[in-house]
């Protein structure tokens, strides 16, 4: 079977921080946080995720916008660690090896 | 990750992935298409899972599309330094960035050329006009090899899901010579969106881990449609 998914605009004239907060309306943060805790933990060791997670939160010194603003956002609104939002979108990079 | 590029007898191209990936139970619920909105009008558009703020697959109205396929070479750490040292970029934001940025076809082939990222990755990108569709074998820094359409040469198609093109895919994961099957008993004067997406449903191009199956044709950017597989 086959289904269309939700189709949504992002505005690029909005803040990074918050232009995906209209988009975040719709999922519940609970099921979000579920999705990063399992995809986090199935892919990357504990004690790899331990030494990383500390520089992952010092996000603006080595991301370029939008997206640590993106990142920084989406965080919020998922009410996770910052650090924790960046490995979810480094989850390509812990796996293409 | 299955991903084609086809011309058709007009010269018309075509574009399409299958995304294949664990997690189904969760990614099939947050898959998302986005309209990028700049100045009031799509400046791209992307299918992405929310949260991740890459972009595996996504157009520039009349311009290009863009699919990225998982290239899995070298060490994880070496992915760390990458990331963390050299301050490379993934692998998906280069995506997104080029659809922002690029302006045609050829800026956009430019970038995913030679821009370094963390990972190695295929990038198969697409244009709007005949012969404008080339698959690109990515190390971090720089290109290990283009393969370009080549129509008049009988190359109408270009195939890519996990392995290097000019190797053969491991027996237990095959799914580029069924999508070549696929695409040969479909015929260039019958290919277009609809017969595209039969060959990312036949299996095992289409297969338990695909999340979703995404259509492109950048002459007729209304028609991105993208399908969730639901096994």
């Amino acid at each position: 079977s086959a289904a269309a998914p939700r189709r949504f605009n992002v505005s690029l004239d909005s803040p990074p921080e918050s232009r995906w907060g209209p988009v975040a309306q719709h999922f519940d943060p609970a099921f979000m946080r579920t999705v990063l805790d399992h995809v986090v933990d199935s892919m990357i060791p504990k004690w790899v995720h331990a030494i990383i997670r500390p520089i992952a939160e010092d996000l603006e010194n080595f991301i370029p916008q939008p997206y640590e603003g993106e990142i920084r956002g989406l965080a919020k609104y998922f009410g996770v660690n910052v650090g924790d939002g960046l490995l979810l979108n480094l989850a390509y990079e812990f796996t293409a090896f | 990750c299955t991903s084609i590029v086809a011309q058709d007898k007009q010269g018309n191209i075509y574009h399409g992935r299958n995304m294949d990936y664990d997690f189904g139970e969760y990614l099939h619920k947050i898959t998302i298409d986005v309209d990028f909105i700049k100045d009031g009008q799509v400046k791209f558009q992307g299918t992405t899972f929310f949260g991740y703020v890459g972009l595996w697959t996504g157009q520039s109205p009349h311009k290009f599309s863009i699919s990225g396929n998982e290239r899995d070479v070298g060490y994880w750490w070496e992915n760390a330094m990458a990331a963390f040292l050299a301050r490379f970029i993934p692998a998906s934001w280069l995506i997104r960035t080029t659809l922002s940025e690029a302006e045609d076809f050829e800026t956009a082939f430019d970038m995913l050329t030679k821009i370094p990222i963390i990972a190695s990755v295929y990038y198969i990108i697409g244009g709007s006009t005949s012969r404008q569709g080339a698959i690109i074998t990515r190390k971090r820094i720089g290109p290990v090899d283009v393969w370009p359409l080549d129509p008049l040469n009988g190359a109408w198609y270009r195939v890519e899901t996990n392995y290097d093109h000019w190797t053969n895919p491991p027996p237990y994961d095959d799914r580029r010579t069924p999508a070549i099957k696929a695409l040969n008993a479909t015929g260039q004067e019958h290919i277009n969106l609809n017969s595209l997406f039969k060959v990312f449903s036949t299996k095992p191009v289409l297969n338990k881990l695909t999340i979703y199956t995404t259509l492109m044709s950048n002459a007729d950017p209304d028609k991105y449609q993208t399908f969730i597989r639901t096994p």
